[in-house]
């Protein structure tokens, strides 16, 4: 007997698993499983990694990425650096839904999600503001900048560029486990 | 980040994810979740797959689109899977990535790049076989 249907998803988060299983249980379709089950971790952040409050940028913001894409017709809906809406991957469908565009970004983003009724809110919290401020008593350490002046392993910005570029090679820095990832 | 695809009972994909991207990232970073093709990929004619992990580094080697052409040409979904791992293994060996891949016929598997602190990647399934969402988890590579 086939082993269809099927819900594969990253990381143990069982109740996106059952989430999306739930939709395609209720007659939902593949897509609608896939923005079910986003959409649950968003709600309940998981482990942080997704949703409001995790992950402050250098300012302090939350800001969300996500995407939809259906195999059937390669039809694909995405938000990058999505601003002050919860619900990214809802957005994601509508963009998929009402737009013949792939994706959306920044506060263009937020203006289009806004114009389809999602809820303009501060995606931080108490812990995204302790976090962000530890941060800055830390220097702005670790930080994801280069070649400038002050030093960015030892000062937080603003940056300027260094005049001499120092060759050491390394076009990207292999953050490895635990520094931060998406 | 959750990455997430579905087969549903008549083999019709689907693929995403949703994130808030990586701790004190520059203002305006977006990092691989968003990217058709890198953060997740679907096409009903050969699987699906989604990643997760440094985003700036698997954006630019497309691993779910990358997954989804080996199973096109057969591989398994594992195989597929640990081929896109070792492809940025050779350019970026610290990274931290791992990936999931299902094929056409519900067959699934997961591959990841293996770090001192980071042996083992988990992953959720749930297909008519299982009565419950269940916890799986892989070796590094």
């Amino acid at each position: 007997s086939s082993p269809l249907p099927l819900v594969l998803n990253t990381w143990p988060f069982r109740n996106a698993t059952e989430a999306a299983w739930k939709t395609l249980a209720l007659g939902g379709s593949s897509l609608d499983a896939v923005e079910g089950g986003c959409a649950s971790c968003e709600v309940e952040q998981c482990d942080g990694t997704v949703g409001f409050g995790g992950s402050p940028d250098e300012s302090g913001e939350t800001t969300l990425d996500a995407m939809l894409m259906e195999g059937t017709t390669m039809n694909v809906g995405a938000v990058g650096d999505l601003r002050r809406i919860k619900n990214a991957i809802g957005v994601a469908r509508k963009v998929l839904e009402h737009t013949t565009h792939t994706l959306l970004v920044g506060e263009s983003a937020t203006k289009f999600a806004q114009s389809m009724g999602f809820v303009d809110e501060d995606l931080s919290t108490k812990d995204s503001r302790a976090l962000h401020s530890d941060w800055l008593a830390q220097n702005c350490q670790p930080n994801y900048w280069r070649n400038v002046i002050p030093d960015s392993s030892k000062y937080c910005g603003p940056y300027k560029p260094r005049s001499v570029f120092k060759q050491d090679g390394s076009i990207h820095k292999e953050t490895g486990y635990g520094y931060g990832h998406d | 980040t959750i990455g997430m695809v579905v087969l549903d009972k008549m083999g019709h994909t689907a693929a995403g994810t949703s994130t808030n991207g990586i701790k004190f990232k520059i203002p305006g970073r977006v990092g691989d979740s968003p990217i058709p093709g890198s953060g997740a990929y679907a096409d009903d004619t050969a699987g699906a797959a989604a990643a997760t992990g440094d985003g700036d580094i698997l954006m630019r080697f497309l691993p779910s689109y990358q997954a989804v052409e080996y199973m096109r040409r057969g591989k398994d979904p594992t195989t597929a899977c640990q081929k896109v791992i070792a492809r940025i293994q050779k350019y970026f060996p610290n990274f931290f990535g791992a990936v999931i891949c299902a094929n056409v016929t519900g067959g699934y598997g997961a591959a990841c790049n293996k770090l001192p602190a980071f042996t083992q990647f988990s992953f959720m399934v749930y297909n008519s076989l299982k009565s419950q969402p269940t916890e799986e988890k892989v070796d590094c590579i």
